[in-house]
């Protein structure tokens, strides 16, 4: 879900 | 990936080569911050933590190592090659009045209590504030070099991008980061008033003065 996606921006 | 994202982070990159280029060219960092440089360095380190827990793309990680090369390179460059040269009594701003607020507030404001995820928002805040000893010193001294003006705007201009960026993937994507938005909102607010001077000044040639 949501909580575990990974940071994707610098 | 959008274009104000791309444009956003080669606006990032610009700021960093103008600032080394700078610093090497001259020999000297007069006028630059050295404690917004520490302040940057801490931000990348805290937040790119993660380029060892998660893989994003080449690109993601790529730009993480370089961010934090060159920011390790800068600090080299203020605090060891140039020393001399750096302006510290004019590099008066206490930045505990920085670390301090954004470490509580990444206590109790943030996506999730976790070791990573707290470091990755206090980057967040930090990294809004962080540019704020910069503008202390250009409003002490009451001017700035045309080139630090330059790494400035740059600067400035790549979280204004991202505030594009989030505006698009916004209504592209339904993808939003209320925590990077709004720390993203404050941190380009911080800039309006250079911006202002940049574009009246600096870009008719003159050079960057306050008013006495």
């Amino acid at each position: 879900d949501e909580e575990d996606q990974p940071h994707d921006e610098l | 990936m959008n274009i104000f994202r791309l444009m956003a982070d080669l606006a990032h990159v610009l700021a960093i080569v103008i600032l080394l280029h700078k610093i090497w060219k001259s020999r000297s960092c007069a006028g630059i911050s050295g404690k917004s440089q520490i302040l940057f360095a801490l931000v990348y380190f805290m937040r790119y933590l993660d380029i060892m827990t998660s893989y994003v793309s080449f690109y993601n990680s790529t730009m993480k190592l370089l961010f934090l090369g060159t920011s390790g390179a800068t600090l080299n460059l203020i605090y060891r090659k140039f020393k001399p040269s750096y302006d510290h009594n004019h590099d008066s701003f206490r930045i505990a009045y920085l670390l301090v607020p954004c470490a509580l507030l990444s206590l109790f404001l943030n996506h999730e209590f976790s070791v990573l995820e707290i470091l990755w928002t206090f980057s967040i805040y930090l990294e809004s504030v962080a540019i704020l000893p910069q503008l202390f010193m250009v409003a002490k001294t009451g001017e700035a070099e045309s080139i630090t003006s330059h790494y400035l705007f740059a600067l400035g201009s790549y979280r204004a991008l991202y505030v594009c960026n989030w505006v698009y993937r916004y209504i592209a994507e339904s993808h939003f980061d209320l925590i990077a938005i709004i720390a993203g909102l404050v941190q380009t607010i911080l800039y309006c008033d250079f911006f202002y001077l940049y574009i009246t000044k600096v870009l008719q040639n003159r050079k960057l003065q306050l008013p006495a």
